[in-house]
Parts: C-alpha cells; structure tokens; sequence
C-alpha cells in the first residue's frame, strides 16, 4: 500500500521509538 | 462460537515483560520469577552492571545475598535498591520520581505482589534507557519479541510523560 507510511507499523512504530530515544541525549553526569 | 480470553491486566504484562527484560542481564542470582527477585539481589546486580560507576561494588556488597525468607532482610535490600535508583535519577539524571510511580516495598516482599514489583523493574529500565551505556541497552531491548518491546515501550513512554525536572 502506497499510501502506508513505514512507521505505520507495529514494528515501525517500536524501532521509531527506540531509535528517537537512541538519539536523545543523556542525563546530566555529576 | 466465538472465543472470549481475558484481557492480561496491564501491570502483570508490565511486570512479566519485564522480567525477560532483566533475564537479559545474565544476573548470578536468579531472576525467573517473581519470588526469587523479592530479595533484591538479581535487580541490585542489574543496577551494578547499568552503571557500575554509580552501583559501584562498595554499593553492592550492602545488598545482602543471603536474605532467604527473612522479610526484613529482603525489605532492607529493596530500600537500598530504591534509594540508590532514586538518588541516581535526581543526581545523574536531574529528575525527581514522581511518587506515583514509586513502588510498596513491603507488599512485595510480604506478598510477591507483581505490581510494585513492575513499578521498581520500571524504575530500573529507566536507569538503563537513560544511562551511558544506553545504546547498549536499547539495543538489546530491540532484539526481544515485539509484544515484550510494547510493553518496554509503554513503561518507558510513562516514565517520560511523568518526568520531574
């Protein structure tokens, strides 16, 4: 389906999010 | 006919699915049901290998090992799992737990009680997605069934929306 976005997915959805929170940056050390 | 099955209720998902989550770690003490983690020990070696600077050995040798069923024991080993999961987040992360996500220690070492042992595996997953080694963890985290990782993802997702900076 064209019109079907890859993170429409049950698995897009898991590896957007994992990989959103990859990118995040880490708590302030200290 | 038509097969009706009951739903799962959310926090026994939440804390079964996170307990193959834990299982990940290869923990020396067992961590296969609910029971053997009540002590503390498999979730305090955890927390030594999510950030062994923070849960440094000195940390972990307070976590007695041989609580068998003495609940004072137990419970005490649990305080120490919680405080040093707090203090992690308020001086490593720059975040407050919100009290809602704070667990009863004692209804899990006097009843095994599944739901605030979810809600402090929850805790711990939030040491581990926030921590240096990360991308380590969330990595690992991508590799379990995907009803597992939705589970994962929720916990993570409630963490974040209860979030106090």
């Amino acid at each position: 389906d064209p019109n079907m976005k890859a993170g429409a997915t049950s698995e897009g959805v898991l590896a957007n999010f994992f990989n959103s929170l990859l990118s995040k940056k880490t708590g302030t050390p200290g | 006919m038509e097969e009706t099955q009951p739903l799962p209720q959310p926090e026994l998902a939440l804390c079964d699915s996170l307990m193959i989550w834990l299982q990940t770690f290869n923990t020396a003490a067992p961590c296969q049901d609910v029971k053997q983690l009540t002590n503390g020990v498999a979730m305090a070696q955890v927390l030594h290998q999510i950030d062994i600077a923070w849960f440094n050995e000195s940390w972990l040798s307070r976590i007695k090992e041989d609580a068998g069923d003495n609940w004072r024991i137990k419970v005490n080993n649990l305080k120490k799992v919680l405080q040093g999961i707090m203090s992690y987040y308020h001086e490593f992360l720059g975040q407050q737990i919100s009290e809602e996500l704070i667990p009863n220690l004692n209804q899990i070492t006097e009843s095994s009680d599944s739901v605030e042992l979810g809600r402090l595996l929850q805790l711990i997953l939030g040491c581990a997605v926030n921590c240096e080694k990360k991308q380590e963890h969330i990595q690992k985290i991508m590799t379990l069934e995907e009803s597992v990782q939705h589970v994962v993802m929720t916990a993570i997702q409630e963490l974040m929306s209860k979030e106090i900076l």
